[in-house]
């Protein structure tokens, strides 16, 4: 925070006072000029021979906060098919919000008219595009007009941002990407700001929104006066850098140029931030005008910077950049963007590595997380495709799910950067899934490529859903973007040679590191004479952050590569060298640690497991051990287990010589014995029995030979009324009763040798002795001739009368 | 819900054989030659004012035998998307 203005500028335009976020001249608020802007034009940056265009509903041309700066050739009308971007006017001023967006970046200063433009000596135009039906080819026409000419295009829409919307950019508007990087300015790189999205409320996540989500555009997110995260913004790991906007009733909002040349002090939303990003990098291209669209995004990610801003997940990456979902690298800095742009070479060819491609089926059970890793090394082999140092990383997922807002998707890369690709969407009930869905993460920027990566699929739902209805990943694609070379040097050898002189051999080990990273900044820039950060020591700093220090109080944290800055204590994941006064870090997994080696681990972080006999850290445990998730320790199974999960007592797989039951592992026992649980030792079956589960003569699962089974038990022979059948499965024979009426018979049931009083034995079967009193000639003899007696159904159907009649 | 497709009366072609290809294949399958898409080489923005400018359905009939065309390499009915301003 600051509290003076040290590049105090003065405009006559009537609301240049209200802007907060530039200056300080309300002494009732704190001021708020952290984005630096008066800073970048006081070293003369103002936005000159930088051409910006505004995708939206039009720009009033004619506004006199514009017309100064207005080029007729960054404008078009292409909802009605002319060079005139002038909006379409209603009562209800429907179409503002393309002349708003155009004031913030290029209003003209010093008119007496409303505000001073970030860029306020750029060229600005229009392209009426949202005003009619949009189609891929609308979008198209629009991110590819005059690529030669426009720089900079600031887009301030987007797909529905109502929570359950899965959107973005057709086959036309993804071409027109690509040729836009690769051909517009003249080769350089058509850069593309876009607001991040404004569905924060409806618990919407901007990865489901292609365009924001895209390699190619700049995303950008809010803040608000104070810090906080505004009621709209939504979270997701391609947001790059945040600027101020509105946010809550009683924190300011933005004022801007508005519809019917008045002035506005209400702007809010998302787009209140994107054109403020699209005018600081307009600065930086006149600074360099030969950066290239990647060049852009390196300067933003390299001088962003969290300073005040609130957000539970900042965290710092693998290449010691500090970085969150909601605010990507933090608040825009335009005096760092245009200092860096001045001496910025030229980034080393993008290279695009597919690091995996895995088709195969995987269910997504819910509360039950799907993980998979894959060990790359980043296409070392492909002098064309080789990704040592990253930029991008995309992860393309084909996901059958029944309830899409239930997923949650987390890659982490091999530096232990853990980004949430997705986040639950409560309001999207689709059954949709993701077909070849690109999540895009910019948290592992600068890190190495080259190790294990893991992608972690959870499905938390919400409500009540059918069970057997479960998802399932179908195909995951990672892909790596970056560079082979690091993209921009740290050392220059002629201030390396002479500050090294200066300092001596035994300058401390922390000042050294942060030295190194501090070599590229001494270049062109004045001496610093302001306060240091508390945490900087004796030796004095190059500015006021914990990362511009030459030597630490407590510990430095990071690389000379990627920067360091000073901390009071090492953060998780490092080892505090009281000695060198630096933060080493653990190995990969360990939260803390004795030693870097990958077996002196103390402690895991999230998601790895301590191995206490090894001391290591790993994603999964070995054999014999289970992941306690409370403990984050790998804890021994069960003595009888050889496989266990949750808790030593849940056995998955069992020991040589037991088997499972349930969860648990029991011994097996030899045949005729069983195990008795009262014991836990094999104890003999009844003589009867060939195999049982207790001592009992009716506890026999097979009989012993000569045995058969009879009402649960084993006997030598069957009773009178049953006969001895095989059964098919079984190594003994079982008792079957004989057919009714029959008391005796052999072999089957059928051959009956002995029937009940009131029977007699007709043909193996029991038949009444009973006659009947009208069986004439002609009745038996339709008994005969249809063979009834042979006929079981119908052997009682007077053939005992018919038999004694002959 | 998901939300239907809404189909436009207008189409993005790939055509071979540029420009004046592009004005045979609008003439010979009653067509309007909107021009090329940006600056996206061989794509080519056709209307046709007979068919609905919003409709449920994708058309078919005549559009049917202009994909067919060997000059056309691609051809899209165009879809109206939402977009919304933040």
């Amino acid at each position: 925070h600051t509290w003076t203005e040290p590049h105090f500028m003065n405009f006559s335009d009537l609301m240049w006072p209200s802007m907060w976020y530039l200056h300080c001249s309300d002494k009732n608020h704190r001021c708020r000029s952290e984005m630096n802007v008066l800073a970048a034009w006081h070293r003369g940056y103002t936005g000159k021979n930088v051409v910006v265009t505004i995708l939206d509903d039009g720009v009033e041309k004619n506004h006199p906060d514009l017309v100064q700066n207005y080029d007729p050739l960054a404008s078009y009308d292409v909802n009605g098919g002319d060079d005139d971007p002038t909006p379409r006017y209603d009562i209800s001023n429907e179409n503002k919000h393309g002349t708003r967006c155009a004031g913030q970046v290029a209003a003209y200063a010093n008119n007496s008219h409303c505000v001073v433009g970030i860029a306020y000596n750029a060229k600005i135009g229009g392209i009426r595009m949202l005003d009619g039906d949009v189609t891929d080819i609308v979008e198209a026409k629009s991110l590819g007009i005059r690529p030669d000419h426009i720089d900079i295009y600031s887009v301030s829409w987007g797909p529905d941002d109502d929570g359950r919307t899965v959107d973005g950019p057709g086959p036309l508007a993804k071409a027109a990407f690509e040729q836009g990087i690769r051909k517009g300015r003249n080769g350089l790189g058509s850069i593309y700001v876009w607001a991040s999205g404004n569905g924060g409320r409806e618990g919407d996540y901007c990865s489901c929104d292609g365009y924001t989500n895209s390699i190619y555009t700049i995303s950008v997110s809010s803040t608000t006066e104070n810090g906080n995260k505004p009621w709209y913004l939504e979270e997701c790991a391609s947001t790059l850098a945040t600027t101020y906007s509105s946010g809550a009733f009683y924190e300011r909002k933005i004022v801007t140029t508005d519809l019917r040349q008045r002035c506005t002090d209400a702007h809010t939303g998302t787009s209140a931030s994107a054109p403020i990003v699209a005018g600081i990098i307009a600065l930086a291209l006149e600074a360099n005008p030969h950066l290239t669209w990647r060049d852009v995004q390196h300067l933003i990610v390299k001088t962003s910077r969290p300073t005040h801003l609130k957000a539970p997940d900042w965290k710092i990456n693998g290449a010691g950049r500090r970085v969150s979902h909601l605010y990507g690298f933090g608040l825009v800095d335009a005096e760092g963007m245009v200092l860096e742009a001045r001496k910025w070479k030229t980034a080393p060819a993008q290279h695009v590595c597919t690091a995996t491609s895995d088709r195969k089926h995987r269910f997504i059970r819910a509360a039950q997380p799907v993980q998979m890793s894959t060990l790359t090394d980043a296409c070392a082999d492909s002098f064309d495709q080789h990704v040592a140092y990253l930029e991008h990383v995309v992860v393309k997922l084909s996901i059958q799910h029944p309830r899409r807002g239930d997923l949650q998707i987390y890659l982490t890369s091999p530096s232990g950067t853990k980004s949430q690709l997705l986040a639950r969407r409560a309001y999207d009930l689709s059954s949709e899934g993701y077909e070849n869905w690109e999540f895009m993460t910019v948290h592992c920027w600068g890190e190495k490529a080259q190790g294990e990566w893991t992608l972690e699929i959870h499905d938390n739902s919400s409500l009540l859903r059918i069970p057997e209805m479960q998802g399932k990943l179908k195909e995951w694609t990672l892909i790596l973007y970056g560079t082979a070379k690091p993209p921009f040097s740290t050392l220059n050898p002629h201030h390396s040679q002479s500050k090294v002189q200066e300092s001596g051999m035994d300058m401390e080990a922390s000042r050294a590191a942060l030295y190194q990273s501090h070599l590229e900044l001494t270049e062109e820039e004045e001496d610093y004479l302001g306060p240091c950060h508390p945490e900087c020591g004796d030796q004095g700093c190059d500015g006021p952050g914990a990362d511009q220090c030459l030597n630490c109080v407590h510990f430095s944290l990071g690389s000379a590569k990627s920067g360091r800055k000073c901390v009071s204590m090492c953060p998780p994941g490092f080892l505090a060298d009281t000695v060198a006064r630096r933060c080493k870090r653990c190995h990969k997994g360990c939260e803390a640690c004795l030693g870097r080696s990958q077996n002196q681990c103390t402690s895991c972080k999230k998601g790895w497991f301590l191995h206490q006999e090894a001391n290591t850290c790993g994603t999964v445990c070995p054999a014999g051990f289970y992941a306690d998730e409370g403990l984050k320790h790998c804890l021994k199974c069960h003595q009888n287990c050889k496989q266990c999960i949750g808790s030593a007592e849940k056995c998955t797989a069992c020991k040589d010589r037991f088997s499972l039951a349930g969860a648990m592992c029991i011994q097996e026992c030899d045949q005729s014995m069983y195990l008795s649980l009262e014991t836990m030792k094999c104890e003999a079956c009844h003589p009867t029995c060939q195999t049982c589960t207790g001592p009992g003569k009716d506890e026999c699962i097979y009989c012993a030979k000569d045995f058969h089974l009879h009402e649960w038990k084993c006997v030598p022979a069957c009773s009178e009324g049953f006969y001895a059948e095989e059964v098919p499965g079984l190594p003994h024979k079982a008792c079957r009763r004989c057919e009714e009426n029959c008391l005796s018979c052999e072999g089957s049931g059928r051959n009956c040798v002995r029937c009940r009083e009131g029977f007699n034995l007709l043909s193996g079967s029991c038949v009444t002795n009973h006659t009947c009193v009208n069986a004439d000639e002609t009745f038996c003899e339709m008994v005969k001739i249809n063979l009834l007696c042979e006929r079981k159904l119908f052997i009682h159907f007077c053939c005992q009368t018919c038999l004694l009649a002959g | 819900l998901s939300s239907r497709a809404v189909y436009s009366n207008h189409w993005a072609l790939k055509v071979s054989g540029g420009a004046r290809e592009a004005a045979r294949l609008a003439s010979r399958y009653g067509y309007v030659n909107l021009g090329q898409i940006g600056s996206l080489d061989g794509y080519y923005h056709f209307y046709h004012s007979k068919t609905f400018k919003r409709s449920a359905l994708k058309s078919r009939g005549t559009h049917t035998f202009l994909s067919m065309d060997p000059k056309v390499e691609w051809v899209q009915q165009q879809e109206v998307k939402k977009r919304v301003k933040r």
